[in-house]
């Protein structure tokens, strides 16, 4: 049978609506379908299901995912001890959240685990991470509300060193990328955690809510060029939200996304399989 | 800037030339993609422009504007009627005036609920804020804080794992204590959460609201059309309220939102600090959504 070299125009717009219907914003979708077109013009398809498989490919590609660096198992790399993980994000993302069912996740793979409470500025911020520390059994360095936020990291990384414990997280407070002097208390949060361990943290944790907008590319950028992101956590995908942005920015920044959040109880964390992702973009 | 790229789309319009079908095509495709970019619903973006073009069809550019200026003008007249349009209320009348706040996790529900008791006691009345959110770890600590800091005393129930009860409860207790509106807080839910949904339904029978606000992220994208429809659909709410503006999101979820439910915006939350409560502005929010 002869293939099809190219895909229908309805076919395309129906791709077209789903895709950005999923939040992966007008840019990544033209680029998607310009691939696709790409690979059909070049390897030909016979049916929708081969067509299917071409598109989930290439979505599949441009998502990163480097085996060295994942979570599988709760394992941390060898060496790196204690491993360093620092949660940062705008307001009401998940942060807070997402550090609970990683404590619950360390814990359970055997690993001891220390929460630094570093975010001295909203109300009740540190009874709440208190409760998630209470709930795993893990323990936690806070100071009182209004403390300066980079004495908690540090406070913490040391303790974390002096205890051994095998991974140290720690909550900041929420922050919209576009205020300036917010952003730099990150970067000093950062640097703070460095004079204690040089090559901390190990890993900056940028949460992204999976309901948000073309606006997760600039909160991507901004927190990056603050405190070089290095893994994503997208939170609410228990909802109908796809979380789609994560495709423009794995596509513009190459940050591979780590961990899905799937709901409000501490064992509601996913390690994210792209597969399963991009499954679910075109449910 | 979007006048500036539609100015090139019509690039070979002047004088006495009218906006037809050929020349507008481009223009067209062009607003509409500045809109998807800004988290408008792609259905409602096309169904925005596909109106535009009826406006603009047959106008005739005057010597004094250009073409582009002119149709940007439309686009954002149009846009600011569409989010504008209906005066809007806010009932605070009753014995007590009761408002319910409801919305998705993390949406600023909380803290727009400290936000509005401060204004509200600004304006003369004595506010009584209702922790009924029994789920988040340390939700009735923050809502207890945030009372404190406005001088607004908070209802709670510690022990009580009932949000119906003890909204019910609070309006007992706002009547026994002299104060004219109840401000009820809940659990963040999402709109696919049937034994949640359930449970807000629930509340907003057992008391009745004067107000019932639905409070959104404003950099929400394309899912804002879902949840405020079903949100809608189980509360048949009175106002919306938009926070985190104060972030650089063009904000396209509030046309998605206000062309689906037709509700109005009552409020816009612009800070993280309980004196950033603010009007909404129509016109002001054409122009950051068309950027
Ligand atoms: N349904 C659902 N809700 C979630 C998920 N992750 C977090 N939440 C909820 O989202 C809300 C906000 O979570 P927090 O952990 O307080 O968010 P945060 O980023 O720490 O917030 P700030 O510190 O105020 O910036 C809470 O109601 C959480 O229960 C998720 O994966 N699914
Ligand atoms: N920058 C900014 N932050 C805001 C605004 N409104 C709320 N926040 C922040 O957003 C985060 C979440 O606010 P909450 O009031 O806890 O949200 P919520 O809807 O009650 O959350 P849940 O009860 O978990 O559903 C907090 O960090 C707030 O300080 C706003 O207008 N601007
Ligand atoms: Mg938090
Ligand atoms: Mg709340």
């Amino acid at each position: 049978i002869a293939g099809k070299s190219t895909v229908d125009e309805e076919v395309l717009d129906q791709l077209e609506e789903a895709l950005i219907g999923a939040d992966v914003g007008l840019d990544t979708t033209i680029e998607i379908i310009k691939r696709i077109e790409d690979r059909v013009a070049r390897d030909k398809y016979v049916n929708t299901s081969e067509l299917n498989s071409i598109l989930q490919d290439e979505i599949r590609a441009m998502l990163v995912v480097s085996p060295e660096n994942s979570y599988k198992d709760f394992s941390t790399p060898a060496g790196k001890k204690p491993y360093v993980i620092l949660v940062v994000g705008v307001n009401g993302v998940g942060k807070t959240t997402t550090i609970g069912k990683l404590a619950y996740n360390f814990t359970k793979a055997g690993k001891n685990v220390l929460l630094g409470a570093a975010d001295t500025f909203r109300a009740a911020a540190v009874d709440q991470l208190t409760i998630w520390s209470d709930r795993t059994g893990v323990p936690i360095v806070k100071q009182p509300m209004g403390s300066d936020p980079g004495a908690v990291a540090f406070d913490t990384v040391q303790s974390g060193v002096a205890r051994g414990s095998d991974v140290i997280i720690i909550d900041t407070a929420g922050r919209l990328h576009n205020k300036i002097y917010l952003m730099e208390e990150l970067g000093k949060i950062k640097r703070v955690v460095q004079k204690v361990i040089p090559d901390a943290p190990h890993e900056v944790l940028l949460v992204l809510d999976g309901s948000t907008g073309q606006n997760a590319v600039e909160q991507a950028k901004q927190f990056t060029a603050a405190t070089d992101v290095t893994a994503l956590a997208i939170t609410k995908l228990d909802g109908t939200a796809k979380g789609g942005v994560v495709l423009a920015i794995a596509n513009q920044f190459k940050i591979p996304v780590k961990f899905i959040g799937v709901g409000e109880k501490m064992e509601d964390l996913l390690i994210f399989d792209k597969h399963e992702f991009v499954d679910s973009l075109f449910k | 800037s979007l006048s500036e790229r539609l100015e090139g789309a019509f690039k070979n319009l002047k004088g006495e030339a009218k906006i037809t079908e050929l020349n507008i095509a481009a223009t067209v495709k062009e607003i509409r993609r500045a809109l998807v970019d800004a988290d408008v619903n792609y259905k409602i973006a096309k169904e925005f422009t596909d109106k535009v073009k009826d406006i603009a069809l047959g106008t005739k550019v005057i010597n004094a504007v250009s073409p582009g200026q002119l149709m940007t003008k439309i686009v954002k007249d149009e846009l600011a009627n569409l989010m504008g349009g209906t005066e809007s209320s806010f009932n605070i009348t009753g014995n007590p005036a009761v408002i319910l706040i409801a919305g998705l996790q993390g949406s600023g529900k909380t803290t727009f609920s400290g936000k509005l008791a401060n204004y509200l006691k600004s304006k003369g009345k004595s506010p009584l804020l209702v922790a009924a959110d029994i789920y988040r770890p340390a939700a009735i600590d923050q809502l207890m804080v945030l009372g404190g800091q406005v001088g607004v005393e908070v209802y709670s129930e510690r022990e009580n794992k009932n949000a119906v009860e003890i909204a019910q409860n609070a309006i007992k207790e706002a009547r026994a204590k002299n104060k004219n509106v109840v401000i009820i807080d809940t659990a963040g839910r999402l709109a696919v959460d049937e034994v949640m949904m359930t449970e807000v339904a629930n509340i907003k029978s057992a008391v009745n609201p004067h107000e019932i606000l639905f409070v959104v992220d404003s950099m929400t994208g394309q899912d804002a059309v879902n949840t405020a429809k079903a949100f809608n659909e189980r509360l048949d709410f009175s106002g919306v309220v938009l926070t985190k503006l104060d972030g650089d999101t063009r904000g396209g979820a509030a046309l998605s939102i206000k062309y689906t439910v037709e509700k109005p915006i009552k409020f816009v939350s612009s800070g993280e600090k309980l004196d950033t409560l603010d009007v909404f502005y129509p016109e002001r929010m054409a122009q950051r959504i068309l950027g």
